[in-house]
């Protein structure tokens, strides 16, 4: 759908939610939970490629989606917590390209940036 | 900033590329304009100059609008969710999701709509993958993954600006009053980085 005036957007398309809003449900969840639909969390942040495997992804919050979500959490500039915080659900259901961030657990994002440049940063920061 | 894996880009000698529309029916002068302009802002930074064909067989770039499944192996998923995506040099292939509320030439900030995404702010992306560049860390920089919608971001940042000249070098003709490239990558990975969808 092309528009060249915002005002001619029709409002049926507001009410069509993204698919990956049902990820709001998951908000506040952590390792060790089994919660309905974290399969879902797992095939998205798999094809963005933040898990490695192919498929059968279950609802256990898990030592796999921990590590993702921290990995996704330093890419994106978040609080590493592991958990599904409410700022990493509403980073993760943001409108995105659809290129992945890491292939074969690489990543010139920030989670893929040694420590000692971390570090460098942080005492020049200070 | 970041790059593909082996940090493809296109080859000297052959950076005057051509893109083009697939398939062409729907796509206005409107719609050409704003491509254009996303092709521009990187023409102005590097080498690398870009003119529009009639012939998407032919040409180094094709741009084409696609719902759902269209033959790359990685299905459109309707409004919002993924808007689009590309393919690392000398691919060319560049696909957006046609089920998207693609603000073409009006100020997107006054939207209403909860859908509405600005279409020069994701070409101006996308054209960084083509021609080489990955994801960014840096949430003011083009190639960051994300962007929320009634929100307009098409002004390359100093990050993008030196990834592409580490690839390209400067436009001869001066880079448009950018930051100074710095010599070398920033990250320190020391390899080559992020990855297309294919």
């Amino acid at each position: 759908h092309f528009f060249t005036n915002v005002s001619s957007i029709p409002p049926w398309l507001n009410a069509t939610g993204s698919n990956w809003e049902s990820f709001h449900n998951l908000s506040g969840h952590h390792f060790g939970q089994r919660v309905d639909g974290l399969n879902r969390l797992k095939s998205y942040l798999h094809y963005f490629g933040y898990i490695n495997g192919t498929s059968n992804f279950t609802d256990d919050f898990d030592d796999a989606l921990k590590s993702a979500v921290e990995t996704y959490q330093k890419n994106f500039n978040l609080n590493v917590t592991g958990s599904l915080d409410n700022h990493t659900v509403q980073q993760i259901i943001k409108p995105r390209c659809g290129v992945a961030d890491i292939v074969n657990g690489t990543s010139a994002m920030n989670s893929g940036k040694s420590n000692a440049t971390s570090s460098f940063l942080s005492i020049v920061a200070r | 900033y970041a790059f593909f894996p082996g940090e493809p880009r296109w080859p000297e000698g052959h950076y005057d590329l051509t893109y083009a529309f697939n398939p062409e029916e729907n796509i206005t002068d409107e719609i050409r304009g704003v491509f254009a302009r996303a092709f521009d802002r990187w023409s102005k930074v590097t080498p690398l100059t870009f003119e529009l064909s009639t012939s998407p067989n032919s040409a180094d770039i094709t741009i084409g609008f696609f719902n759902g499944e269209h033959g790359d192996g990685e299905p459109f998923d309707g409004i919002l969710g993924t808007l689009a995506h590309a393919f690392s040099p000398p691919s060319g292939r560049f696909h957006l999701d046609a089920a998207e509320s693609w603000v073409v030439d009006d100020d997107v900030n006054k939207s209403t709509s909860l859908a509405a995404i600005d279409l020069e702010s994701v070409a101006v992306h996308e054209i960084g993958h083509l021609l080489g560049l990955g994801h960014s860390s840096v949430e003011e920089s083009i190639m960051y993954p994300a962007i929320t919608t009634r929100t307009r971001k098409v002004e390359l940042q100093s990050d993008d600006i030196m990834g592409i000249q580490y690839l390209y070098g400067a436009n001869p003709a001066g880079n448009n009053g950018s930051s100074t490239p710095s010599s070398g990558r920033e990250t320190s990975d020391g390899g080559g980085a992020l990855i297309s969808s294919s």
